[in-house]
């Protein structure tokens, strides 16, 4: 049955989406038949892959709080063995509407067990927050990956986040385990970059992946290209970490 | 009576705090009384002025949704002319418990009528979403400010949270104007900034500032040493265009 990985940080900007595009697609690569869930109202990740969420009709709103049968909402890629379940306009209404719903944390996880035994992974791109939307995927993974930003601010909300997870492994999920933490954008000219990095290995240890995802504008170029780092350039030093991080994370041991 | 702006966009760290923080700083450099109030459950702009959220036992929402005074939780910030309403821990919470409020768009706009004789500026930062508390930000203020990085996503998400403000102008607040948009973090060497800059200016012409703020790492180090860059390092690049900003913006129209 699937492996399901939250990919969260309620820290904006941080790399969220760009790693789940990334490493999803480095999955698929590795023959792993990858599932990508865009559960963020922007829709970033579908745009990434060249699914622009104004245009969808059906996906994950019309799954999570509507009454579509996921398969019919699930689309391919064109990337062998990665699909993925798009964000359509409505979602952007989905916290709110969220709080008054029967369940209201376990629809995704509802949703989500027809297609279980299909996959081999399922990917979850959440929002900057620490809202209904997120709270459904950390009781739907038994898995979280943290992107973090060697920044600040960034390393500030990392102690609020890790707080959270561990009241949802409290109450509504107790399989729910970090799987790592990944350092991303990562300038090794910058005292900040290299002084967070410090700090969160030091506190974290084990829990930071040994990957780090340098910053290169090739990555950053590749969603107007609407395709994965992977496929826009697989030689640049972006996208050869994303493997590498795949590659580690297939070796980690996971909550299932 | 007080001029307020909402600092929004609901893509991640496109530098909405940053700007929060320095313009407001700028703002009481020009002797204008300013208050800055941090709508964020992350509490970066509190922090990033030397008050960590989770220190704080009373602040914006104990104002909001609370029965708290205004005038009980504002701060003096060490900077003349500059005054903050800090998060506090519970505000992670507010966006669920707003939604079966009474007048739950209006709660920020009641809170800072006792006070707005007080200030000639306040300056809200809003956390990345266009949830409830974005949303009291906008019924709240007369003004926008759209902090806009120079990539792919956050021009992606721009026509997104336009269109959110005119519905808002429609329904809740028919006063609200974007003062305008700024773009942060440019990168004159990346060809993408050049690019979104030019697609954003060719769109919205007039409505984007002339003043861009460049990527600035003594930026980015400052909220580390609790300080406004303009503290830090007041001749570092970064400083010197959050100054040119403030004066751009003391010139521009006002909606009041
Ligand atoms: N390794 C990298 N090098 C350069 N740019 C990057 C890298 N990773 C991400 N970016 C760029 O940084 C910005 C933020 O990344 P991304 O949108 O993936 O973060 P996010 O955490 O998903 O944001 P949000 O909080 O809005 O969902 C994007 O414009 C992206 O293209
Ligand atoms: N001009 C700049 N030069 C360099 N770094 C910057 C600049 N502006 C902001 N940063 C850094 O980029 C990151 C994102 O900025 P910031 O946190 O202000 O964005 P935000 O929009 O408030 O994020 P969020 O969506 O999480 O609220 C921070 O680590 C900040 O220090
Ligand atoms: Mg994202
Ligand atoms: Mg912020």
């Amino acid at each position: 049955t699937a492996r399901i990985l939250a990919i969260t940080n309620q820290k904006g900007g941080v790399g969220k989406t760009t790693t789940t595009i990334n490493l999803a697609t480095a999955l698929a690569a590795f023959k792993k038949k990858t599932l990508l869930v865009d559960l963020d109202p922007q829709g970033n990740a579908s745009t990434g892959l060249s699914f622009h969420p104004q245009e969808r009709r059906i996906g994950t709103y019309e799954v999570v709080l509507g009454d579509i049968d996921i398969a019919q909402a699930v689309v391919t890629t064109g990337i062998p063995d990665l699909w993925l379940l798009p964000a359509s306009p409505d979602l952007s209404g989905a916290e709110i509407e969220l709080v008054n719903q029967n369940e209201r944390e376990y629809r995704l996880k509802v949703a989500l067990e027809t297609v279980m035994s299909y996959y081999d992974y399922i990917l979850i791109d959440c929002p900057p927050a620490l809202g209904l939307l997120t709270l459904n995927a950390l009781t739907t993974a038994g898995n979280v990956l943290i992107p973090l930003q060697c920044e600040y601010y960034a390393l500030e909300g990392l102690s609020q986040l890790i707080k959270t997870i561990m009241r949802i492994r409290q109450s509504l999920n107790s399989k729910l385990e970090i799987l790592g933490i990944v350092l991303t954008m990562f300038d090794k000219r910058s005292g900040l970059s290299s002084q967070v990095a410090e700090d969160v290995r030091q506190t974290l240890s084990d829990k930071v992946l040994q990957t780090v995802i340098p910053r290169n504008v090739r990555v950053s170029e590749a969603p107007s290209h609407g395709k994965p780092a992977l496929l826009y350039d697989i030689n640049c030093l972006g996208s050869q970490a994303y493997i590498k991080l795949a590659a580690e994370i297939l070796k980690r041991k996971w909550s299932t």
